[in-house]
């Protein structure tokens, strides 16, 4: 899923 | 994760740690905005609710618990522990002026419009302006401790290796996320004038202090 994965960073 | 990203979180720690032992060593929060490290801790918490919704990885999440758990211990330590030593006066910046304009900002432009996902970019938005009461304690005394400098450079450049991290993964993962490159940017801007000093006075050894 995009939306996941686009914050995927701190 | 590349090692622009991996140097930007250990940055990041560093900086936290450097800030929490650094009041705890002295017993003293002297020099330290506690309106900054309040706007840290709401930025860590707003970003962080995914804890509760998604997994990332071990590592995701045990920085995310660190960073909010030092957060809170920080704000902890100046306005309850250690009060007696805050420069509440110095302390003046109104961050009524960033956090209303900030939210504003979050709910206008964001990837979808859901409350998770506001607060996400609110974080980020928030994140690269909450700094600006440190800088503006700072530039109000004319000087900071030696300690703070090395916080300050740290914080900084955990947004600066960032920037890499993102060119990085635009032309290697084909991914880029607008919102959080140009806070990024304008986050790392705000520090130019402290980096030039850090590099200019206190890695020559010389204390932080502004010309009256």
């Amino acid at each position: 899923w995009r939306r996941r994965s686009l914050h995927d960073e701190l | 994760m590349n090692i622009f990203r991996l140097t930007g979180d250990l940055s990041h720690l560093a900086a936290i740690i450097i800030l929490l032992l650094k009041i705890w060593k002295s017993r003293s929060c002297a020099g330290i905005s506690g309106k900054s490290q309040i706007l840290f801790a709401i930025v860590f918490t707003a970003r962080y609710l995914d804890l509760l919704t998604s997994f990332i990885s071990v590592y995701n999440t045990s920085m995310k618990v660190i960073y909010i758990g030092c957060a809170y211990a920080t704000v902890y330590l100046i306005y309850a522990k250690f009060r007696a030593t805050y420069d509440g006066n110095h302390d003046s910046f109104r961050v009524e002026f960033l956090v209303v304009p900030v939210g504003g900002l979050a709910v206008l432009i964001n990837h979808t419009f859901s409350p998770l996902e506001i607060l996400w970019t609110f974080s980020i938005y928030l994140e690269s302006v909450a700094i600006l009461p440190q800088l503006f304690m700072i530039s109000k005394t004319g000087e900071a401790e030696t300690i703070t400098t090395h916080y300050l450079f740290c914080l900084g450049m955990y947004r600066t290796l960032y920037l890499f991290n993102w060119v990085w993964r635009f032309y290697f993962e084909g991914f880029f996320d607008m919102i959080a490159i140009v806070a990024g940017l304008v986050q790392t801007v705000l520090y130019c004038d402290f980096f030039y000093l850090y590099v200019t006075k206190v890695l020559k050894g010389k204390k932080l202090s502004l010309p009256a």
